[in-house]
């Protein structure tokens, strides 16, 4: 554990209950290392680090605690600030129809994320969600779309293969038609160099005008999250982030890279396949999570 | 560093950048710069020959291996090929790819859908079944997927297919009852012959960091890993997590995922992937 870890640098070195230069930059190797290995940004390391330091140089240390034990409460207290600070959750507000556009790279988990989505905003938002196929590329992903749907009792516009943005168009206006008040649009994985797919999702944006744009990444992505999410966001400019397969064992390091360098929030994370794993995003969880 | 100069620590520190932005990982990537010190000699370096040591260490971390088009020269008839992975790594792309190639090269090639589980997951190999002109084995969704994997074998025998290649749903290598089911599946294609699947392949999508060697140790504890497939790599994540795979598991890496498209599998090439890391 680090604090195991970070006792030890304190131990090895001398002065073992006072906090000093020395140390506090030994230790800080120690955090910087399991950092790298929960796949943060080595930028957003270098940073965290910096500003960890600052504040450890100008803390007491406790009689009751190790230093170690204090150097992970500030790392923990810097990270959870990082991090958002607190859970915020979206309120799904303006005038109906609402949309709410899924973006990311293949295989991040939009279209299974799309029907979490609609399952809380029926049972706890108490609305009245339709889902809208726009992958046209994806062989069966409209069908992959609507067993979700199916299976929520919810209701999916799709018409087959054909243009994602006159499919986006037309599914706010079906919403409308059939009273429905969110309007969740399941869009194709695409990388973030894609620039025709990324075109077509700015078009999708410019005619729909969803007001959340969610980020959909997986949790085990590695260094590239922050290039891939930058993009997106000087592209797209996201409302947030969806953090998924949060339920294995990847230390998911990229939400701090990812907040770091877009500025935007961690909505929710994916907790397992079903259509009833979304959680709310809790910044002090994931920071314990990141620091191991 | 811009004309030639001293290893200093402020070069070794922009190596070591560049070595982490490809997912090399802290304890590889300190390797790499040793092997790159030692080289160096305290001498002079330029940063063309410092890219070329970058190289030349990694791909000394990775094995060699046989081509991986001997895929199907084997003697047993059908030869199977098991396709494992975490979700969304691109298995059921990859086989579909795979089932491609071997097509080409004059194979009678049979899938088995055996994500039973997974919403549209056997409308979808089904549409690459067509794609790729192969026959596919299905049972309804919901339905047993070790069932499907033996009915699978038996057809593959029966109508005297070269090669079977067998799709399975995504899992977390975390989720112990996933593994079991995985196991089972395994246990019951051996009730045929005691020598199946002759392969595994284990998908890896090339976004992963430092997850990709948990997966590795997960799913190589169910069942005898013979080659991975890395995906994505048409994206800008360079696959770094290999070099440790490669380091601490000699993990024998067999393909490139580089698109979405029957044609975008490349066989494993140590140097151009070497290479390409430092891009
Ligand atoms: N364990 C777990 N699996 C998840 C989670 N979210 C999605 N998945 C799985 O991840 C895989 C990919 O999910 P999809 O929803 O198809 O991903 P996608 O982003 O729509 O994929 P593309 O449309 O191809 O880009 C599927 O097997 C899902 O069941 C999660 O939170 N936990
Ligand atoms: N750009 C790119 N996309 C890929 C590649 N391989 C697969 N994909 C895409 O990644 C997404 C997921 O691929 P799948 O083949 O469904 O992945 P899977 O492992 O079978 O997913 P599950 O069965 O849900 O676990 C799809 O959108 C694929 O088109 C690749 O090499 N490059
Ligand atoms: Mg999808
Ligand atoms: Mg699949």
């Amino acid at each position: 554990q680090l604090t195991d870890k970070l006792d030890n640098v304190f131990r090895r070195l001398r002065g073992q209950h006072q906090i000093t230069e020395e140390n506090v930059s030994e230790s800080l190797r120690e955090v910087r290392v399991a950092l790298l290995a929960a796949d943060v940004h080595f930028q957003t390391v270098k940073e965290f680090i910096a500003a960890v330091k600052a504040k450890a140089l100008g803390a007491e240390v406790l009689a009751s605690v190790s230093p170690g034990q204090m150097i992970v409460k500030i790392l923990h207290d810097e990270m959870v600030t990082l991090l958002g600070g607190q859970s915020e959750e979206p309120r799904f507000a303006g005038s109906p129809p609402v949309g709410i556009l899924m973006m990311g790279l293949q295989g991040s988990g939009k279209t299974t994320a799309s029907g979490k989505l609609a399952m809380l905003l029926r049972d706890k938002w108490h609305r009245k969600p339709l889902l809208v196929a726009c992958d046209v590329y994806r062989p069966a992903a409209i069908e992959q779309l609507k067993v979700l749907g199916a299976q929520l009792g919810v209701p999916v516009y799709d018409e087959g293969l054909g243009d994602p943005v006159r499919i986006a168009k037309n599914g706010l206006q079906a919403a409308r038609e059939q009273g429905c008040d969110t309007v969740i649009f399941d869009t194709a994985g695409r990388l973030q160099i894609d620039d025709d797919l990324m075109i077509e999702l700015e078009k999708i944006q410019a005619a729909v005008k969803p007001s959340e744009r969610f980020f959909v990444a997986d949790a085990m992505t590695g260094q590239e999250a922050v290039n891939v999410a930058k993009t997106f966001n000087d592209r797209l400019d996201f409302t947030g982030v969806i953090l998924t397969k949060m339920d294995g064992d990847a230390r998911g390091g990229a939400a701090l890279s990812v907040k770091s360098v877009t500025g935007k929030p961690v909505r929710y994370v994916g907790t397992g396949e079903k259509l009833d794993a979304l959680e709310l995003f809790h910044p002090d969880r994931m920071a314990s999570r990141i620091l191991g | 560093a811009l004309g030639k100069g001293r290893l200093t620590e402020d070069v070794l520190e922009s190596l070591e950048e560049k070595l982490l932005a490809a997912d090399i990982g802290i304890e590889t990537a300190q390797a790499i710069l040793e092997g790159v010190r030692k080289r160096a000699r305290g001498g002079d370096v330029t940063p063309d020959q410092l890219l070329e040591w970058l190289a030349e260490e990694a791909k000394g971390l990775l094995p060699e291996l046989p081509p991986a088009s001997t895929l199907a020269r084997h003697g047993s008839k059908p030869y199977v090929i098991l396709f494992v992975g975490v979700n969304g790594a691109g298995k059921t792309t990859s086989v579909a790819k795979i089932a491609h190639r071997l097509v080409a090269e004059g194979n009678k090639v049979l899938l088995a859908a055996c994500d039973t589980f997974r919403a549209g997951a056997i409308a979808q190999l089904e549409t690459w079944a067509e794609r790729a002109g192969v026959e596919i084995v299905r049972h309804q969704d919901g339905s047993d997927a070790a069932a499907v994997a033996f009915d699978a074998y038996a057809a593959a025998k029966a109508r005297g297919h070269d090669v079977l290649l067998i799709d399975t749903a995504g899992r977390l290598h975390t989720k112990d009852n996933l593994m079991e089911e995985l196991r089972k599946l395994v246990r019951v294609l051996r009730k045929h012959d005691p020598a199946l699947p002759h392969e595994t392949l284990l998908v890896i999508d090339g976004n992963t960091g430092q997850n990709a060697l948990p997966q590795f140790r997960g799913f190589g504890s169910v069942t005898d890993l013979t080659g991975l497939i890395i995906t994505k790599l048409d994206g800008t994540a360079k696959g770094g997590a290999l070099l440790t795979l490669s380091r601490e598991f000699g993990a024998p890496v067999r393909w490139i995922g580089v698109g979405e498209g029957l044609d975008d599998l490349i066989p494993f090439d140590r140097e151009a992937f070497a290479r390409g890391l430092f891009s």
